[in-house]
């Protein structure tokens, strides 16, 4: 599951 | 970070500087939607808010910034600039029966109800339809430009290759985003028939796109 909030794709 | 997101982010990068120097060297925008222009600005807007916030690496912030830059300013050619080729007879696509969905979804289907990561969502969803209106100019007209196809190959291979990117991060780090995925499935199969057109005719030596 992706951690929230850090998005670290473009 | 890995080849297949490293080549995706070039290919949206060459995509997006391939149409600037196309409308700022020929000093025209025929046969481009600004409708499709606008909505990636608002696409890059609404994902990058987090651009002061969260440090990730000097090459994403760059690439936030050069992407936010090249968008706004080519909005800028199309509506300002060079709005007197603007075609806007051909770009009649409705856009409100884009955002109107996305947004509402956006609200139902998301990580965490909060305004950046409803924002983030939104671009995501965006994204995935924002180049409509594009392709639907090209089908009114009949035409399209060799440039502006080489454009929209880029474009189309970007979430491409990005797919591919998630498929390897799935298997290497058990990362899954599956907002982000079912959106890039979404807006690669609707390059599915441009890429059919490019590959037989554009590549074959056509100066220009003609629909059949």
């Amino acid at each position: 599951e992706r951690v929230l909030g850090a998005h670290d794709e473009l | 970070m890995n080849v297949f997101r490293l080549l995706g982010d070039v290919s949206h990068l060459v995509a997006i500087i391939i149409l600037f120097l196309k409308i700022f060297r020929s000093k025209s925008c025929a046969g481009i939607s600004g409708k499709s222009q606008v909505l990636f600005a608002l696409v890059f807007t609404t994902r990058y808010l987090d651009l002061f916030t969260s440090f990730i690496s000097i090459y994403n912030t760059v690439m936030k910034v050069v992407f936010l830059v090249l968008s706004y300013a080519t909005v800028y050619l199309i509506y300002l600039r060079f709005r007197s080729s603007y075609d806007s007879e051909s770009d009649t696509f409705r856009v409100e029966f884009l955002l109107v969905p996305v947004a509402g979804l956006s609200f139902l289907e998301n990580y965490d109800f909060t305004p950046i990561e409803i924002l983030w969502t939104f671009s995501i969803y965006l994204e995935s339809v924002a180049i409509l209106p594009q392709l639907f100019m090209i089908t009114k007209t009949g035409e399209a430009e060799s440039i502006t196809t080489h454009y929209l190959f880029f474009l189309g291979l970007y979430r491409a290759l990005y797919l591919a990117n998630w498929v390897w991060r799935y298997h290497t780090e058990g990362f899954f985003d599956q907002i982000a995925v079912v959106s890039g499935v979404v807006q690669t199969i609707f390059y599915c028939d441009f890429f059919y057109l490019y590959v037989t005719k554009v590549l074959k030596g056509n100066s220009k796109l003609t629909l059949p």
